[in-house]
């Protein structure tokens, strides 16, 4: 399942809706420090329903919310849409006939949670599922390395390690 | 299963040592067991020699040999399970020039097959990447993207991006 | 003492509320006290707000903008007990150009006092060295230094060193 | 108590005798991944009295001897020398009059361990105490930030980095 779309809005520093279209090969993400280039890599980690707030930086869901600025108000709501094309029908059933997958996560200051996939509403062990096995849950931690992983995996316990060995098993 | 951790040890191992001297241009390492007689416990160990240093533990490395070998580990699990994208955020932080280049050469290698997003700040693997974003603040605290893309005819050309390194 | 630990932390705070903007070009940070009224035992918190962003605790922040923080309460510590040398290894990795500029001045404003010994990869940093030393390893395992003194007249040109940021 | 010269012979990677001029102001160190910068920073505070291999990256104190190379054998004894000027005086009792204070710390393959003060033969706790209230001791921790510091202070429980303001104190 290709990633050719992420879009986001209302997460973390991303108060308007930024699209970024994702081509082969190499994409690099530039800019200068707390521009938000991490925030975009914790979207594609909570649209693919991560549940933890430590892995996004966070103390409560609600972080993620974005919460205003010296001249913005916070949103009311943080929205992120992961879209991929399922050309080669690698999506496990019941999405496995669609070109196309749009997985949306929504999360509104109220503390409600909407997740949708194509438009239809969904659970989030729902999203969370279209991911195992595909190598890129949030559960696998090898293709995602989030700022700062690395230096973990450098100064881990071997007990620690064997657990990168255990999820590409 | 105790039988399939052994096995996916092995591949991991195998795809590791051939990593190492391609990132440390020489050299050798490989993957060791804790507790070889105690597969469902047993922690990873990482044995390592730099080309032309000696045989020893990761503890005494430097930070980017250290970076270096755990990115040459992330790349062995990537290559043995693949997965249709990738995300590597500042890895190549605390690599020097030459270190870059070949992570940078090695990733444009494995990006034949996968999709790979890299955000950093340097400029030898800005160079490696397809596609550029640049991601502002100009009002403080609301970020916002321009793309530029390169290897395209029709680039075109966005506000300068904070290429710093 | 508990008075102590109380005049320290005032003093530390001061220091590092003025710290902080001058890195960050604005915005301001404290100190605060886990346990106000528990002083024997009180921990040490950070809040933040980066110039034009709203007040947070350190976990959101960025992975530079926590280094900055980090190097802004060092500094504010290093100024109210000054000691004759500072050795600072590659504090200025994660930060970008205009974070490493910033760092920079006030490392050569500090060193009027106290003598600093950086070490790094980033050439705004080389630049701001009075002297320079290169170290090299041709032959591996085995560590050489090379000299190179700006400051002076009689700069001797060295080999090349590696300048690669 | 300026620091005027490090001199380095048979410790982690320097194998030859090796000597740092260190002049006022700032000085910048540099060259490629594991080319022995940090080790540098491990040989000054080795030389001021650490005990702890972690510390030193090490798993024991032998560690830190020149272990040999792909061409070179291990050495049998690691030395540092730090020389300081003590034209303020601000050397404590009994070497407060001295103009210039060398101090020399060696470690034998044998387990066998030498502190010299200008030459003469001290113990580990004169060369500790020497630093005591200096700001630099090894204790301090606040004027030798060593590699990837920064990462743990950010990272740090408020009750960790309590232990930062009492080392000011
Ligand atoms: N909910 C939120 N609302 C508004 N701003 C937020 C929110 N969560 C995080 N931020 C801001 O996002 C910034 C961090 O962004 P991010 O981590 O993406 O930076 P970065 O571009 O990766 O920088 P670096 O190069 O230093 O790693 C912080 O300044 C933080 O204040
Ligand atoms: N006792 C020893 N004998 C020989 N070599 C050693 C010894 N201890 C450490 N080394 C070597 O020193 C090297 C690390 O040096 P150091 O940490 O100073 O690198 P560095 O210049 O700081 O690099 P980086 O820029 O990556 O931080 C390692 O390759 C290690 O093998
Ligand atoms: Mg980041
Ligand atoms: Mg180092």
């Amino acid at each position: 399942m290709k990633l050719r779309r992420i879009d986001i809005f209302g997460f973390k520093s991303f108060r308007e809706r930024t699209a970024l279209d994702v081509s082969d090969g190499v994409t690099a993400v530039v800019g200068p420090n707390g521009c938000g280039k991490s925030n975009i890599v914790d979207a594609i980690r909570w649209a693919m329903g991560s549940q933890s707030p430590k892995d996004l930086r966070g103390r409560a869901m609600e972080d993620v919310i974005f919460g205003g600025s010296e001249r913005n108000r916070p949103a009311g709501y943080a929205e992120v849409n992961l879209v991929f094309s399922n050309e080669l029908r690698t999506a496990p059933a019941p999405w496995r006939e669609l070109p196309e997958l749009r997985v949306t996560r929504r999360l509104f200051r109220t503390g409600d949670s909407e997740y949708e996939l194509n438009g239809q509403r969904v659970r989030l062990r729902d999203v969370q599922e279209l991911f195992l096995g595909t190598g890129v849950s949030v559960q696998d931690g090898y293709s995602i390395i989030e700022q700062g992983r690395v230096g973990f995996i450098v100064s881990a316990r071997p007990e620690e390690r064997r657990a990168l060995i255990e999820e590409a098993a | 299963s105790r039988d399939l951790f052994a096995s996916t040890f092995e591949e991991v191992d195998t795809r590791f040592r051939a990593f190492f001297p391609r990132l440390f241009r020489g050299g050798r390492a490989r993957l060791e067991l804790t507790q070889p007689d105690n597969l469902l416990e047993s922690g990873v160990e990482i044995v390592v020699q730099p080309p032309g240093k000696r045989l020893q533990s990761m503890t005494l490395l430097s930070g980017g040999e250290k970076a270096l070998t755990a990115v040459a580990l992330i790349f062995a699990i990537f290559d043995l399970r693949p997965s249709p994208f990738s995300v590597l955020d500042e890895v190549d932080a605390p690599l020097d020039e030459g270190n870059v280049g070949r992570f940078a050469d090695l990733v444009v290698e494995m990006s034949s097959h996968s999709q790979f997003i890299l955000i950093t700040h340097n400029k030898r693997t800005m160079e490696a990447a397809g596609t550029l974003y640049g991601v502002t603040m100009e009002e403080p605290g609301v970020s916002k993207v321009v793309g530029v893309r390169f290897d395209h005819a029709d680039a075109e050309s966005g506000p300068e991006v904070d290429a710093d390194r």
